[in-house]
């Protein structure tokens, strides 16, 4: 997994 | 991005954009629940604190995001000044009674409890995403306790249910064309928020197939 989850969804 | 992510948030944007119309037009807020837009406001301001922390001139997506994020706060904000404010006599106060504390402390239970990463803005992210699944509820009792409302609020909530609809379509897609999306906390959370429309849409669609205002049983 990525070290920063960005939401990429609003 | 896909198109059911997209229609998705236009079909949001537009629902606000009703919202504000009907208020408008009519010169009053009766019938339209102030403790969800409130929780509207509350659920927009925790889950987009990234924009403090994001350059929005990243990616195209993080442009479209900042946009559409802005937009959301700002248009809620206006809509429970309108509210609080400006239409203030015709806000149904005795109506609107449902208590929120049953919908926020279960949603900061469960942000705490379930969320992806142990960090402050995680948990509070995970928080807005369960106080966003179930914000509408003041709305929908407030419906059906006064049994009617005008035309414009039902296309309201219409257009906020058809919003969550095209959303699962969009998580759907996602899921099927990319192999790492595995978002649990959207898909459950979302799942209920969308099956809380279904009675609405089923006497949504009855009266307006008789072409009437939405009246409930």
């Amino acid at each position: 997994r990525r070290q920063l989850r960005i939401h990429d969804e609003l | 991005m896909n198109l059911f992510r997209l229609g998705g948030d236009l079909l949001h944007v537009f629902s606000i954009f009703v919202l504000t119309l009907k208020i408008k037009t009519s010169k009053n807020v009766a019938g339209i629940s102030l403790r969800t837009q409130q929780l509207y406001l509350l659920v927009f301001c925790t889950r987009y604190l990234d924009l403090l922390f994001t350059n929005p001139f990243r990616s195209g997506l993080t442009m479209y995001n900042t946009v559409f994020k802005i937009l959301f706060i700002a248009s809620s904000a206006y809509i429970v000044y309108l509210m609080r404010k400006k239409y203030k006599q015709t806000y149904s106060v005795k109506d609107d009674t449902f208590r929120v504390e049953f919908l926020i402390v279960p949603a900061c239970l469960a942000g705490t409890l379930f969320h992806y990463r142990n960090t402050f803005f995680e948990i509070v992210w995970a928080f807005s995403i369960y106080m966003e699944s179930v914000a509408i509820i003041p709305q929908l009792y407030l419906l059906q306790k006064t049994g009617e409302v005008e035309n414009l609020t039902s296309h309201y909530i219409a257009c906020l249910g058809g919003y969550r609809a095209l959303y699962l379509l969009n998580w759907v897609w996602r899921f099927f064309t990319e192999p790492r999306y595995r978002h649990w906390i959207e898909w459950i959370a979302g799942t209920i928020q969308t099956a809380l429309y279904a009675d609405f849409f089923y006497y949504y669609f009855l009266n307006k197939t008789k072409g009437q205002k939405l009246k409930l049983p």
